[in-house]
């Protein structure tokens, strides 16, 4: 399950990225 | 071309007003008025609240989504998840088939 936050924690940063270009 | 004689000034005046129907050529995308949501296209979006729905821990499967999205192909299913999870709205759980969503739109 960790493996599934981390994943969730990536995805999310990738659209904060994203929103923030 | 053979110079046609124009019948000038003939017995009939058209009074019909010759009007300029300037067509009007501005480059308004008028055509195909995508229904963009959050910069997604129609089916980004049914496959994005398709893995909304899906609160499982491990995420919706990919056979479950290509069971629910009969119309289109693996193929078209999985492009759009890679642009998905590239732009972060979704990411891949315990394998590559299995996907949740950040929840957060």
């Amino acid at each position: 399950l960790q493996r599934i936050s981390r994943k969730k924690a990536a995805a999310l940063e990738r659209l904060a990225g994203k929103q923030a270009l | 071309s053979k110079p046609q004689s124009m019948m000038g000034g003939g017995a009939g005046t058209n009074m019909m007003p010759a009007v300029h129907t300037s067509m009007s050529s501005t480059g308004s995308y008028s055509g195909a008025n995508m229904m963009l949501v959050n910069g997604l296209s129609a089916n980004q979006n049914q496959v994005l609240g398709l893995i909304k729905s899906c609160h499982e821990p491990q995420g919706i499967s990919m056979q479950d989504l290509k069971q629910k999205l009969s119309s289109m192909s693996v193929t078209v299913i999985r492009q759009i998840v890679d642009f998905l999870s590239n732009e972060g709205h979704i990411f891949s759980t315990i394998d590559e088939d299995h996907f949740r969503s950040t929840d957060n739109e």
